[in-house]
């Protein structure tokens, strides 16, 4: 599969960028955290395109957000936790 | 350092990726 490129983005209407760039970076994901892959994936597409574009091409800096977003994820769900337990 | 990421971001669901077999 040929890489993603600025200049493909660019022909693409901006919604179907992101839509675009998630296709890519999904698989990557896919491969290290299977049940997470949509739920980091989905957190990832919130950063400019042009990160994401780097990323798709740098493995240790994708692997890098990825491993953000699942701490991300991880403290997000230990709150809830806690504040479940204080009602 | 804060994370900017949004634990809250919409779930991506991917069209073209097929579960590998």
């Amino acid at each position: 599969q040929e890489p993603l490129t600025v200049s493909m983005l660019a022909a693409a209407p901006l919604h179907k960028q992101k839509q675009m760039i998630g296709e890519r970076l999904y698989p990557l994901i896919y491969n290290v955290h299977t049940q997470l892959a949509g739920k980091i994936t989905g957190m990832l597409l919130e950063i400019d395109n042009s990160e994401l574009l780097y990323m798709l091409e740098s493995p240790e800096s994708l692997n890098a957000k990825v491993e953000e977003a699942l701490a991300v994820l991880i403290q997000a769900h230990q709150t809830m936790e806690e504040e479940q337990m204080k009602v | 350092r804060k994370s900017t990421l949004n634990p809250n971001a919409k779930e991506f669901n991917p069209r073209s990726f097929s579960q590998p077999k």
